[in-house]
């Protein structure tokens, strides 16, 4: 779930 | 990576050239808001500590790049440059941009995703994004008519946030745990600002006019 919640937008 | 983010991601970096044209072009900074690129510096420092830390792609770090030191460099173009900030209007840029940002720390610190050092920038950046066009938007009210290449940049500044949150409705249905609500919310937030620049936009380009904000 965490790796779903990373920034990976700008 | 989907088209409606990629679409987003260049229309912004276009915002961005079309600034610095305008800037570079005409040597001259009339209508440009120094507050608004100042919240936008602060924005993509606060949002990008982790550029070191956390690798996503060379995408994601490189673009990261270009944002924070083409803001920077429009800042201190504007603070600096002998030429340029000559024509900063200094008396008209007036709104109290310390607000918006002592109001986005303060949300932040109570709407967050963690209670972290770096969420708490994150989520600072998000909501203060959000409002840093606000200094700009008045200053265009101001300044009565605005040039094309001002009008342009503001228009890909605020349709870039648009494209976002088709990014997001497609996530959101393609990804099984994507939640991203802050950044959704105060994208939401971002783009309706906007809202009477589009219009006033959509009719100077509708009636071949020049673009004019009602004071």
């Amino acid at each position: 779930r965490w790796r779903s919640n990373r920034h990976d937008e700008l | 990576m989907n088209i409606f983010r990629f679409a987003g991601d260049m229309t912004h970096l276009i915002s961005i050239l079309v600034l610095l044209l305008k800037i570079y072009a005409t040597k001259s900074c009339s209508g440009i808001s120094r507050k608004t690129q100042e919240l936008y510096a602060l924005v993509f420092l606060a949002r990008y500590v982790d550029i070191f830390t956390e690798f996503i792609s060379v995408y994601n770090t490189i673009m990261k790049i270009v944002f924070i030191a083409s803001t920077l460099a429009i800042v201190w173009c504007m603070r600096g440059h002998r030429v340029v900030r000559r024509s900063y209007d200094k008396e008209l840029d007036t709104f109290r941009h310390y607000f918006l940002i002592a109001a986005s720390l303060v949300l932040a610190l109570l709407v967050h995703e963690k209670f972290t050092f770096q969420e708490i920038l994150w989520a600072f950046s998000i909501y203060l994004e959000a409002v840093a066009i606000l200094p700009q938007l008045v200053l265009l009210q101001r300044s009565g008519n605005v040039d094309n290449l001002t009008g342009q940049y503001v228009f890909f500044l605020g349709a870039y946030r648009g494209l976002y949150i088709l990014n997001w409705i497609y996530r959101y249905f393609t990804e099984p745990h994507f939640s991203r609500w802050i950044a959704c919310v105060s994208g939401l937030v971002q783009t309706a600002l906007y809202a009477d620049f589009f219009y006033y936009y959509f009719l100077s380009w509708k009636n071949n006019a020049k673009l004019k904000l009602p004071a």
